[in-house]
């Protein structure tokens, strides 16, 4: 069975990737 | 690229905390989130207000502006419809709830502007 860390669940949302 | 959402969000997938501790998707809390992003080195937990749901280019996409942090950058992403943010304190949300519960058999609650999401940014990045 597959095991997924939690950190793959939510995004990175960086500034950088604004515009 | 929207087009491919990934299996982690399918309900009964395990899902492995900081500390080690595995639980399935659709138990997570906000606690959860909070604590392995205090527990790990790199990463740091940030909160996400939805500010604006616009329709994304690409289909059953939508185009979200977020405001990210202290700071409120703005950051906006495009997704398919159906893809699951962890809004604080309410669990799984999406723009389309009954097409993310169709397709992960996760149960979920609309996202509206004004929710706030659980963000990760690199420690140390600001």
């Amino acid at each position: 069975v597959p095991v997924f860390p939690w950190h793959s669940l939510v995004p990175f949302l960086e500034p950088s990737q604004s515009g | 690229s929207p087009v491919v959402l990934p299996p982690f969000f399918m309900r009964g997938s395990i899902i492995q905390l900081a500390d080690g501790e595995l639980k399935r998707v659709e138990d997570l809390k906000t606690e959860d989130f909070i604590q392995s992003a205090e527990i790990s080195s790199e990463l740091k937990i940030d909160s996400s207000t939805v500010e604006r749901i616009d329709s994304g280019q690409s289909p059953n996409a939508v185009l979200i502006q977020f405001s990210v942090g202290e700071l409120k950058a703005q950051v906006c992403v495009e997704v398919l419809v159906e893809y699951p943010f962890f809004v604080f304190g309410q669990g799984w949300s999406s723009c389309c709830p009954d097409r993310t519960t169709q397709l992960f058999e996760l149960s979920c609650a609309k996202l509206c502007v004004g929710d706030v999401c659980v963000s990760l940014t690199l420690r140390g990045l600001r």
